[in-house]
């Protein structure tokens, strides 16, 4: 249940970032942020770098979740 | 030293990172 719960929190989380509405985040959605959080542009692109997993210039839904639950040591 | 920054901090900016955007959710409108 705390995968479940979890799983719907990264999907919210995901949409805050993904503000088109694409279905995936790129690096420049990303860095876009810094208006809105309190991280540089270094700090926005590293979270990008360590969440990406193929190199492939863009963050899929499934990926920023596995993040996320990596970091709360959840296997999402 | 930058070298150490980027590996030790990296996990602690993703923390940093969903912190925010979680406080954010349930923050301020």
């Amino acid at each position: 249940d705390v995968q479940v719960e979890m799983l719907e929190k990264a999907r919210e989380l995901f949409q805050l970032c993904d503000k088109d509405e694409k279905g995936f985040i790129t690096k420049l959605d990303m860095q876009r942020l810094q208006s809105e959080l309190p991280l540089t542009l270094e700090q926005l692109e590293t979270v990008f770098d360590s969440l990406e997993q193929n190199n492939n210039g863009y963050l899929t839904p499934v990926e920023f979740s596995m993040g996320l639950g990596k970091l709360i040591g959840i296997d999402l | 030293d930058p070298n150490m920054k980027a590996g030790a901090t990296s996990e602690g900016v993703l923390a940093n990172f969903f912190n925010s955007l979680l406080s954010k959710k349930t923050g301020s409108p």
